[in-house]
């Protein structure tokens, strides 16, 4: 099971510009 | 006109919806000792994403709240207390939302386009680089 801390950074990873 | 460069100064969304300026942009706030704006920020983008079906989404609501509300942080301090108190609310009653941050991201990227934005635009971190 995920930490609290890797949830939240899968979050603000997920939310980060991609290379184009 | 549409390099990079001219887009960072366009607007802070602009800045922050290209890779290499928020990463800039981040290096910069990381000095200002106020990287968890950003990262608030885009976590409130990530958890506007997220499937309110997955058990995992009231976790990330939680996390969030723990991380950079409930801590009296920077974040906390930008915020509004009817703002915090509408998130402490939604998570104790398990009312798991969408758009629960907004109100919140709102706040946070208000002063960060009259403040750190600005201040990003003449610093010697983004003048080296152009």
């Amino acid at each position: 099971i995920d930490s609290e801390d890797d949830l939240l950074q899968e979050c603000i990873s997920s939310a980060m510009p991609k290379k184009k | 006109p549409d390099s990079p460069l001219a887009r960072w100064t366009k607007s802070l969304h602009s800045l922050l919806g290209d890779q290499d300026g928020a990463h800039l942009f981040r290096t910069f706030l990381e000095r200002e000792k106020c990287v968890d704006t950003l990262d608030f920020w885009f976590a409130c983008n990530g958890f506007r994403q997220m499937d309110l079906k997955d058990n995992k989404t009231p976790r990330v609501a939680k996390a969030i709240y723990k991380r950079y509300i409930e801590n009296y942080g920077i974040v906390s301090k930008q915020l509004k207390l009817a703002t915090k108190a509408y998130i402490k609310d939604s998570i104790k009653r398990q009312h798991i939302d969408s758009v629960m941050f907004d109100q919140a991201q709102t706040e946070v990227q208000t002063l960060m386009e009259e403040n750190a934005y600005h201040m990003f635009l003449t610093s010697d971190i983004y003048l080296e680089y152009v």
